[in-house]
């Protein structure tokens, strides 16, 4: 139980500091435990420092900094312990147009191993998509679906 | 293994049988405000056996059942279907494509079917602890909660680990 | 005190149903009171029905159409009682173009007489604006700031 | 009224004096993620005397003040200055423009100046009460915050309708 823990502690940690900097195009994170002699019972604390900033406490990360770094954590959990499919529901709803692009590198590089289903409003994130669905509502209140081929998707927007 | 469709009918506000075909790599769901794109996420959630209702932004059971709308009367259930691609039996059963189902009444009654046929929500959650579809946090990231990892201490990240282990 | 929260109280809900139908081009929302008789404690309940759909609680509501909701109400405020500048940092993130449009619509109505200060990520809310600050930093972590005519802004996005 | 100019320095990431000038109507802040954008909405809230760090997304009054970064040290002080157009006398003070300043330093010390002269906050909270300023929850949005007044109860939403009275 502990050693698997551990084992998987240390794979997502050094995941994490390569996919935070890959994301962040520079800086540097870290995964540490806050008591590292109880196995049992540690806490995991993040360290985050976007590329230039001095390190700073969590709280201060900026609105899409915040997103960012806890989109890096999640893909260090896939690279390190894959699900089978996973769905992002306007992850990338914060992110300037850089790190949209960032961020759709490193899932596209993913989804050879993991299945996305992403809900977005963003046009560069619908670009990385193999099928897009374009959900409507007529006037009854209710959801209908269209598949889409990525040129409506354009439109859609 | 891979998620191949899903199929919704009177899942909150898919009042009409629904099917999504899924691809392996990545799908693009798109749409204005309002129109139900969320409402999948939550019916994925709720097939796997989430028993909490807030999560699914709910009061009761009731609130997944179709309530209504202009010149549509509610439905009288909700059912929504997953169906996955299990050519390499990472689920332990046989058969090379197994579908899970969850169904609501108003009654308040809750059913779960495995490829049609009925079991209860324990037997669901054997046969997904055995894979790598078990009660997982990272599968489902719901809107405004990218950075919930972040608010949470340091105690309870620790959970994100285990289920990794 | 009493005759004057009820006073503003349905003031704001008269606003707050027409500015709701607006910016949801349809549909109607009203406040209640919850406890009519005791002016001195009642607390104030919301009620929103997006066109063609049921009248529901508001948990039921998606993202884009709470921040909608939200702003309807902070829109009738501001007419009923309007201070004399208002900060919005990015009450338009979850919104589709079709509502930011009708918010940008709105927002301009108000700015005749309330001051706005908007920090949006929305080409369609930029454009309403008669000046505009790009915000950007240095590798020294240090912000800087530059003032932008429209057609600059196009391209910093 | 109106707000005619901001002034920052030392505050935040804003290491070096930067001033905002503004026209009545709308302006618009843009800028990549992390550039201080919400530093700046922080800034207006501070100067008016918020006294929750928390809101502030602050542990201390230290955290106001620039910590420094690649080959530049951090600041000794914080100040942000607002200048307000005054022509319409709504601030009870006899000045056609009048500066509400807050300064922070290391020690933990802060000060309060109007139009340069130091004064107490309990003097600013006195002068802005007079006004349609004073603690306003809807003066300043804050980011992600934007639907707050709907996730409050029924009893928590009727300060809003007390201030606006
Ligand atoms: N049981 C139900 N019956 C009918 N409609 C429902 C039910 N539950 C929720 N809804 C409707 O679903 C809508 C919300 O859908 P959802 O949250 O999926 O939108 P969305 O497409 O994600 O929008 P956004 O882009 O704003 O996030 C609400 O307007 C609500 O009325
Ligand atoms: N005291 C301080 N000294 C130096 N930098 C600070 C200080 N406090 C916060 N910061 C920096 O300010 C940055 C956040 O700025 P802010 O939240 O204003 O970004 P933003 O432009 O709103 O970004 P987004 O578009 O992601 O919301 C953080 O990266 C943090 O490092
Ligand atoms: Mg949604
Ligand atoms: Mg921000």
């Amino acid at each position: 139980m502990e050693t698997a823990f551990k084992e998987t502690f240390d794979a997502v940690a050094k995941e994490f500091a390569e996919i935070f900097s890959r994301l962040f195009d520079g800086g540097e994170a870290q995964l540490a435990l806050t008591d590292p002699d109880d196995l049992l019972n540690t806490g995991v604390d993040i360290v985050a420092r976007p590329p230039g900033k001095r390190s700073q406490r969590l709280a201060l990360l900026s609105g899409g900094e915040r997103a960012l770094t806890a989109t890096a954590l999640l893909f260090s959990l896939l690279e390190v312990s894959a699900t089978p499919f996973c769905v992002l529901d306007e992850v990338d709803a914060m992110l300037d147009e850089a790190n949209v692009g960032r961020f759709r590198t490193k899932l596209e590089e993913l989804a050879q191993e993991t299945q996305f289903i992403v809900i977005t409003h963003n046009r560069g994130t619908v670009e990385s998509a193999r099928t897009v669905y374009g959900v409507s509502m007529g006037s009854d209140a209710v959801s209908q679906v269209v598949s889409l081929r990525i040129d409506e998707a354009e439109a859609v927007g | 293994m891979y998620l191949k469709r899903i199929t919704l009918q009177g899942y909150k506000s898919f009042a009409e049988k629904t099917e999504f075909e899924f691809a392996e790599g990545i799908t693009a769901i798109i749409g204005p405000n309002g129109t139900g794109k969320s409402n999948i996420a939550d019916g994925i959630r709720w097939a796997l056996g989430e028993r909490s209702m807030t999560t699914l932004r709910a009061k009761s059971s009731a609130d997944m059942i179709f309530v209504g709308g202009d010149g549509r009367s509610r439905a009288g259930m909700a059912q929504v279907s997953l169906t996955f691609d299990n050519t390499d039996a990472s689920l332990p059963i046989d058969f090379s494509e197994v579908t899970i189902s969850r169904r609501a009444y108003r009654s308040g009654e809750n059913e779960y079917l495995i490829n049609g046929s009925q079991i209860l929500l324990r037997d669901i959650e054997e046969l997904l602890a055995g894979s790598s579809l078990s009660e997982r946090t990272y599968t489902v990231i719901g809107q405004g909660l990218v950075d919930a990892a972040l608010s949470l201490r340091p105690d309870e990240r620790r959970a994100l680990f285990e289920e990794a282990a």
